[in-house]
């Protein structure tokens, strides 16, 4: 059967069919060939293969051991990839979830939670090149748990976005999330 | 063709 867990990676694709990417690997450069949907990316430690739509690139690895399927969505072009500096105190809004009105604090290597009573909640903060990303969980009824990795994106000048994809069974593909992060 | 940033939203194994 299907299982989904989250991933952590950016890619940005460039002119001249080359692309950058950032993940727990770290950084990586690729070359793509495009053709009619097929998309092909040649990096040093890795090709990925599948398709591309405007929307959603589906690719698997040529190094993987057993079947996976990487999936990528488009961010708005208007956001860009900034980190959130040591002491920056923040707020966030977000409809029907428990981290609406959750204040974070930044700090050089780690996140700090206000108060709040969501149960068992950890935050990590994770910074690849000029990536920045909170991996968190948190208890659900039932004992479940949500799992989720928070893409940091600055919108302007003191708002930020978090991008995320929680999941909370494992069964289940995950939908996308929108938080917004003002700065106080 | 691809344009822009892409974020891995999920692995489906």
């Amino acid at each position: 059967s299907v299982v989904y867990t989250p991933g952590l990676m950016v890619v940005q694709y460039e002119a001249n069919q080359t692309a950058k990417s950032y993940s727990w690997d770290g950084n990586e450069n690729w070359t793509w060939q495009l053709l009619e949907d097929s998309l092909l990316m040649f990096g040093k430690k890795d090709t990925l293969f599948g398709t591309y739509s405007p929307n959603a690139i589906l690719v698997s690895s040529t190094v993987d051991p057993v079947p996976t399927e990487y999936t990528f969505l488009k961010v708005d072009d208007k956001l860009e990839l900034e980190h959130l500096k040591p002491g920056t105190k923040t707020n966030l809004k977000i409809d029907d979830h428990p981290f609406d009105k959750l204040e974070l604090t930044f700090e050089q290597d780690t996140v700090l939670t206000g108060p709040n009573e969501i149960e068992g909640l950890e935050m990590y903060l994770t910074t690849i090149g000029p990536l920045q990303v909170i991996e968190y969980s948190f208890d659900k009824p039932l004992e479940k748990v949500e799992l989720g990795i928070i893409y940091l994106f600055r919108e302007r000048r003191r708002k930020y976005k978090g991008l995320f994809y929680p999941v909370v069974d494992d069964f289940r593909k995950p939908s996308s999330k929108e938080l917004e992060i003002s700065i106080k | 063709q691809p344009s822009g940033t892409w974020v891995m939203a999920h692995i489906k194994a």
